[in-house]
């Protein structure tokens, strides 16, 4: 399905958590 | 600032290999592409950590995958 939140954006400085969705 | 490695990589866990790769890819992405340099960069980085670490020294596959992720990216959002 669609995820309005996807991509997560990575921001410099800022620790990722993009993987914590996958 | 060094060159990242694979070495130095496997040395750090998980997350913070991506974070590593992350602070390198944003930069060069965002001279590219200043507005969808963070969201860019975020699905760039769920890529192997093998495949980053040679986009990041081969600016013509980092060009292509860019363009890949847009692609994407612009037909996610329609």
């Amino acid at each position: 399905g669609t995820n309005i939140n996807w991509p997560p954006e990575f921001c410099p400085g800022v620790p990722w958590k993009g993987l914590q969705n996958i | 600032p060094e060159p990242l490695t694979a070495s130095m990589l496997a040395a750090a866990p998980l997350m913070d290999q991506k974070q590593l790769l992350g602070e390198r890819l944003y930069p060069m992405i965002h001279a590219l592409h200043p507005n969808l340099a963070g969201k860019i960069t975020g699905m760039l980085l769920e890529i192997d950590n093998s495949e980053l670490l040679h986009m990041l020294e081969s600016p013509e596959s980092l060009h292509s995958k860019v363009d890949e992720a847009i692609a994407v990216l612009q037909a996610h959002q329609v």
